[in-house]
Protein backbone atom coordinates (compact mmCIF):
# COMPACT_ATOMS: atom_id res chain seq x y z
CA UNK A 1 0.00 0.00 0.00
CA UNK A 2 2.63 2.55 0.47
CA UNK A 3 4.80 1.41 -2.09
CA UNK A 4 1.65 2.21 -4.08
CA UNK A 5 0.99 5.01 -2.54
CA UNK A 6 4.30 7.21 -2.82
CA UNK A 7 5.05 5.58 -5.99
CA UNK A 8 7.84 3.55 -5.21
CA UNK A 9 9.86 0.96 -7.83
CA UNK A 10 12.40 -1.21 -5.01
CA UNK A 11 13.04 -3.48 -8.01
CA UNK A 12 15.37 -0.93 -9.73
CA UNK A 13 17.47 -1.16 -6.85
CA UNK A 14 17.84 -4.03 -5.94
CA UNK A 15 16.88 -7.36 -3.25
CA UNK A 16 19.02 -5.51 -0.91
CA UNK A 17 17.57 -1.89 -0.88
CA UNK A 18 14.01 -3.25 -0.87
CA UNK A 19 14.71 -5.24 2.57
CA UNK A 20 16.84 -2.22 4.06
CA UNK A 21 13.44 -0.39 2.60
CA UNK A 22 10.96 -2.43 4.48
CA UNK A 23 12.98 -2.47 8.03
CA UNK A 24 13.09 0.84 7.94
CA UNK A 25 9.02 1.24 7.53
CA UNK A 26 8.77 -1.72 10.60
CA UNK A 27 11.50 0.67 12.16
CA UNK A 28 9.24 3.92 11.61
CA UNK A 29 5.96 1.84 12.64
CA UNK A 30 7.07 1.63 15.81
CA UNK A 31 8.32 5.03 16.34
CA UNK A 32 4.53 5.80 15.51
CA UNK A 33 3.05 3.82 18.19
CA UNK A 34 5.63 5.44 21.04
CA UNK A 35 4.77 8.80 19.70
CA UNK A 36 1.05 8.36 19.65
CA UNK A 37 0.99 7.09 23.32
CA UNK A 38 1.25 10.91 24.15
CA UNK A 39 -1.31 12.12 22.25
CA UNK A 40 -4.07 12.38 25.02
CA UNK A 41 -5.76 15.45 23.56
CA UNK A 42 -7.81 15.33 20.25
CA UNK A 43 -5.83 18.63 18.68
CA UNK A 44 -2.58 16.44 19.98
CA UNK A 45 0.34 15.93 17.25
CA UNK A 46 -0.59 12.64 15.17
CA UNK A 47 2.09 10.74 13.90
CA UNK A 48 2.07 8.16 11.32
CA UNK A 49 3.03 6.72 7.71
CA UNK A 50 3.92 9.44 5.21
CA UNK A 51 6.38 9.73 2.42
CA UNK A 52 9.48 9.59 4.56
CA UNK A 53 8.81 6.19 6.43
CA UNK A 54 10.92 4.06 4.45
CA UNK A 55 13.61 6.32 4.94
CA UNK A 56 15.84 5.66 8.10
CA UNK A 57 16.23 8.57 10.52
CA UNK A 58 20.12 8.82 9.50
CA UNK A 59 18.85 9.48 5.75
CA UNK A 60 16.03 11.54 6.76
CA UNK A 61 18.71 14.32 8.32
CA UNK A 62 21.12 13.64 5.69
CA UNK A 63 18.03 15.11 3.20
CA UNK A 64 16.32 17.20 4.66
CA UNK A 65 17.91 18.43 8.23
CA UNK A 66 20.94 20.69 6.69
CA UNK A 67 20.25 23.90 8.36
CA UNK A 68 22.57 25.42 10.74
CA UNK A 69 22.04 27.50 13.42
CA UNK A 70 24.48 30.94 14.51
CA UNK A 71 23.86 31.81 18.01
CA UNK A 72 21.59 34.51 18.49
CA UNK A 73 21.87 37.45 21.29
CA UNK A 74 18.58 36.90 23.83
CA UNK A 75 16.34 39.14 23.10
CA UNK A 76 15.98 42.28 25.47
CA UNK A 77 12.81 44.04 24.29
CA UNK A 78 10.16 44.98 26.41
CA UNK A 79 8.46 42.12 27.78
CA UNK A 80 4.73 42.21 26.25
CA UNK A 81 1.64 41.26 28.04
CA UNK A 82 -1.47 39.74 26.25
CA UNK B 1 -1.50 40.93 21.58
CA UNK B 2 -4.58 39.18 19.89
CA UNK B 3 -5.14 36.10 21.05
CA UNK B 4 -4.85 34.90 17.85
CA UNK B 5 -2.55 36.03 14.52
CA UNK B 6 -2.29 35.02 11.09
CA UNK B 7 -0.64 36.76 8.90
CA UNK B 8 -2.01 34.28 5.64
CA UNK B 9 -5.22 36.52 6.85
CA UNK B 10 -3.74 39.23 5.30
CA UNK B 11 -3.07 37.12 2.33
CA UNK B 12 0.49 38.10 2.48
CA UNK B 13 1.87 34.37 2.68
CA UNK B 14 2.98 32.50 -0.20
CA UNK B 15 2.18 28.94 -1.01
CA UNK B 16 3.57 26.12 0.91
CA UNK B 17 6.80 24.81 -1.46
CA UNK B 18 8.35 21.76 -1.52
CA UNK B 19 12.42 21.60 -1.27
CA UNK B 20 12.57 18.51 -2.88
CA UNK B 21 15.75 16.03 -1.91
CA UNK B 22 17.87 19.10 -1.73
CA UNK B 23 18.82 21.01 2.00
CA UNK B 24 17.65 24.35 1.13
CA UNK B 25 15.35 24.96 4.09
CA UNK B 26 17.29 27.94 4.73
CA UNK B 27 17.09 29.59 1.77
CA UNK B 28 13.24 28.96 1.70
CA UNK B 29 13.08 30.16 4.86
CA UNK B 30 14.83 33.26 4.10
CA UNK B 31 12.70 34.24 0.62
CA UNK B 32 9.16 33.31 2.72
CA UNK B 33 10.06 36.18 5.22
CA UNK B 34 11.34 38.60 2.70
CA UNK B 35 8.19 38.38 0.13
CA UNK B 36 6.08 38.09 2.84
CA UNK B 37 7.20 41.50 4.58
CA UNK B 38 7.47 43.59 1.01
CA UNK B 39 4.21 42.32 0.67
CA UNK B 40 3.55 43.90 4.05
CA UNK B 41 4.39 47.07 2.82
CA UNK B 42 1.91 47.02 0.28
CA UNK B 43 3.20 45.40 -2.63
CA UNK B 44 2.00 42.83 -4.62
CA UNK B 45 2.51 39.07 -3.25
CA UNK B 46 5.36 37.44 -5.40
CA UNK B 47 7.33 34.48 -5.18
CA UNK B 48 11.08 35.41 -4.97
CA UNK B 49 13.76 32.99 -6.05
CA UNK B 50 15.09 30.45 -3.77
CA UNK B 51 17.42 29.06 -6.68
CA UNK B 52 19.48 32.81 -6.57
CA UNK B 53 20.04 32.17 -3.03
CA UNK B 54 20.76 28.55 -2.77
CA UNK B 55 23.12 29.61 -6.10
CA UNK B 56 24.63 32.86 -5.01
CA UNK B 57 24.91 32.75 -1.16
CA UNK B 58 28.69 31.03 -1.18
CA UNK B 59 28.95 31.82 2.74
CA UNK B 60 26.49 28.69 2.48
CA UNK B 61 26.64 25.29 0.57
CA UNK B 62 23.27 24.97 -1.38
CA UNK B 63 21.81 21.77 -1.21
CA UNK B 64 24.38 20.66 1.28
CA UNK B 65 22.84 22.76 4.09
CA UNK B 66 23.38 26.45 5.22
CA UNK B 67 22.10 29.02 7.90
CA UNK B 68 19.45 31.69 7.57
CA UNK B 69 21.91 34.05 9.52
CA UNK B 70 24.85 33.68 6.70
CA UNK B 71 22.09 34.08 4.29
CA UNK B 72 20.51 37.40 5.60
CA UNK B 73 24.22 38.54 6.11
CA UNK B 74 24.65 37.81 2.71
CA UNK B 75 21.27 39.62 1.27
CA UNK B 76 22.17 42.85 3.68
CA UNK B 77 26.35 43.18 2.39
CA UNK B 78 25.98 42.68 -1.27
CA UNK B 79 22.64 44.09 -1.51
CA UNK B 80 21.44 41.68 -4.29
CA UNK B 81 17.65 42.05 -5.20
CA UNK B 82 16.00 38.75 -5.36
CA UNK B 83 14.63 38.34 -8.41
CA UNK B 84 11.05 36.65 -8.84
CA UNK B 85 10.77 32.87 -8.99
CA UNK B 86 9.44 33.04 -12.62
CA UNK B 87 12.78 34.39 -13.77
CA UNK B 88 15.26 32.08 -11.83
CA UNK B 89 13.43 28.96 -11.37
CA UNK B 90 13.85 26.34 -8.38
CA UNK B 91 15.77 23.16 -9.61
CA UNK B 92 16.40 21.60 -6.11
CA UNK B 93 19.99 21.37 -6.71
CA UNK B 94 22.88 23.81 -6.77
CA UNK B 95 23.77 25.69 -9.67
CA UNK B 96 25.82 27.91 -11.19
CA UNK B 97 25.19 31.90 -9.40
CA UNK B 98 23.50 33.73 -12.41
CA UNK B 99 23.78 37.63 -11.80
CA UNK B 100 21.40 40.44 -12.83
CA UNK B 101 22.15 43.62 -13.33
CA UNK B 102 21.54 46.80 -10.41
CA UNK B 103 19.14 48.28 -12.89
CA UNK B 104 17.12 44.76 -12.75
CA UNK B 105 13.97 44.58 -10.77
CA UNK B 106 13.97 42.82 -7.59
CA UNK B 107 13.60 42.82 -3.68
CA UNK B 108 16.81 44.15 -1.97
CA UNK B 109 17.08 43.05 2.29
CA UNK B 110 18.24 46.27 3.75
CA UNK B 111 18.53 45.05 7.00
CA UNK B 112 17.34 41.89 9.41
CA UNK B 113 17.20 41.06 13.56
CA UNK B 114 18.42 37.97 14.78
CA UNK B 115 17.76 36.83 18.76
CA UNK B 116 16.99 34.08 21.28
CA UNK B 117 13.68 34.41 22.31
CA UNK B 118 13.77 31.47 24.43
CA UNK B 119 11.83 32.01 28.01
CA UNK B 120 10.25 34.79 26.32
CA UNK B 121 7.54 33.35 23.66
CA UNK B 122 5.34 36.47 24.51
CA UNK B 123 7.78 38.52 23.03
CA UNK B 124 8.39 36.56 20.01
CA UNK B 125 4.93 36.52 19.22
CA UNK B 126 4.71 40.25 19.78
CA UNK B 127 7.96 40.50 17.39
CA UNK B 128 5.73 38.43 14.79
CA UNK B 129 3.07 41.01 14.98
CA UNK B 130 5.08 44.12 14.64
CA UNK B 131 7.66 42.78 11.96
CA UNK B 132 6.26 40.25 9.94
CA UNK B 133 6.42 35.93 9.25
CA UNK B 134 9.84 35.30 11.38
CA UNK B 135 12.40 32.67 10.07
CA UNK B 136 13.60 30.15 12.69
CA UNK B 137 15.62 27.09 13.25
CA UNK B 138 13.92 24.16 15.18
CA UNK B 139 14.90 20.65 15.58
CA UNK B 140 12.34 18.51 13.40
CA UNK B 141 14.23 14.96 14.14
CA UNK B 142 10.50 13.93 14.96
CA UNK B 143 8.71 15.73 11.96
CA UNK B 144 9.87 12.95 10.01
CA UNK B 145 6.62 10.79 11.45
CA UNK B 146 4.43 13.56 11.62
CA UNK B 147 1.21 13.71 10.16
CA UNK B 148 -1.01 16.87 11.75
CA UNK B 149 -1.86 18.21 15.39
CA UNK B 150 -0.27 20.41 17.97
CA UNK B 151 3.25 19.18 19.26
CA UNK B 152 3.54 19.20 22.51
CA UNK B 153 6.28 16.14 23.53
CA UNK B 154 9.00 14.98 22.26
CA UNK B 155 10.50 17.95 20.28
CA UNK B 156 13.95 18.47 21.63
CA UNK B 157 15.72 21.87 21.58
CA UNK B 158 18.77 20.44 21.50
CA UNK B 159 20.27 20.32 18.28
CA UNK B 160 19.07 22.97 15.72
CA UNK B 161 19.04 21.28 11.99
CA UNK B 162 16.06 22.51 9.76
CA UNK B 163 14.70 26.24 9.23
CA UNK B 164 11.12 26.87 8.88
CA UNK B 165 8.55 30.11 8.90
CA UNK B 166 6.63 31.21 12.31
CA UNK B 167 3.57 32.74 10.09
CA UNK B 168 1.13 33.10 13.36
CA UNK B 169 0.21 32.20 16.66
CA UNK B 170 -3.18 30.59 18.13
CA UNK B 171 -3.93 30.96 21.95
CA UNK B 172 -7.45 30.90 21.71
CA UNK B 173 -7.92 27.62 22.72
CA UNK B 174 -6.23 25.07 25.23
CA UNK B 175 -3.33 24.42 23.56
CA UNK B 176 -1.51 27.94 22.28
CA UNK B 177 0.62 27.26 19.43
CA UNK B 178 2.70 28.52 16.99
CA UNK B 179 1.72 28.58 12.93
CA UNK B 180 4.85 27.37 11.27
CA UNK B 181 5.15 27.36 7.60
CA UNK B 182 7.25 24.44 6.17
CA UNK B 183 9.04 23.40 3.09
CA UNK B 184 8.27 19.66 2.07
CA UNK B 185 5.10 20.44 0.12
CA UNK B 186 1.26 20.77 1.05
CA UNK B 187 0.99 16.87 1.76
CA UNK B 188 3.14 16.88 4.76
CA UNK B 189 1.78 18.04 8.03
CA UNK B 190 -1.30 20.20 7.91
CA UNK B 191 -1.43 21.17 4.24
CA UNK B 192 2.48 21.79 4.70
CA UNK B 193 2.04 23.55 7.75
CA UNK B 194 2.91 22.29 11.47
CA UNK B 195 1.82 23.18 14.94
CA UNK B 196 3.90 23.73 17.86
CA UNK B 197 2.95 24.36 20.96
CA UNK B 198 4.00 27.70 22.27
CA UNK B 199 6.07 27.97 25.98
CA UNK B 200 8.60 25.38 26.41
CA UNK B 201 10.76 26.18 23.60
CA UNK B 202 9.26 23.25 22.45
CA UNK B 203 11.82 22.06 18.97
CA UNK B 204 13.99 25.55 19.87
CA UNK B 205 11.41 27.37 17.75
CA UNK B 206 12.71 30.16 20.09
CA UNK B 207 16.00 29.69 19.79
CA UNK B 208 17.05 31.70 16.69
CA UNK B 209 14.79 33.77 15.27
CA UNK B 210 15.09 36.30 12.58
CA UNK B 211 12.70 39.13 11.18
CA UNK B 212 13.63 40.95 8.27
CA UNK B 213 13.65 44.51 6.71
CA UNK B 214 13.09 45.20 2.82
Amino acid sequence: SFRAHFRRAYEAEGEESNRRRRLHFQDATKRHAYLNSFSTLPQSAKYGVNRFSDLSQHEFRELYLRASADTAPPFSGLKTQR
Amino acid sequence: LPGKFDWRDKAVVATVQNQEACGSCWAFSVVGATQSVRAIGGWRLQQLSVQQVLDCSFRNNGCSGGSTFQALSWLKQTGVKLVPQSEYPYKAKTGICHFFPQSHGGVAVRNFTSHDFSGQEEAMMSHLVERGPLAVIVDAVSWQDYLGGIIQHHCSSKWANHAVLVVGYDTVGDIPYWIVQNSWGASWGNEGYVYIKIGGNLCGIADSVAAVIV
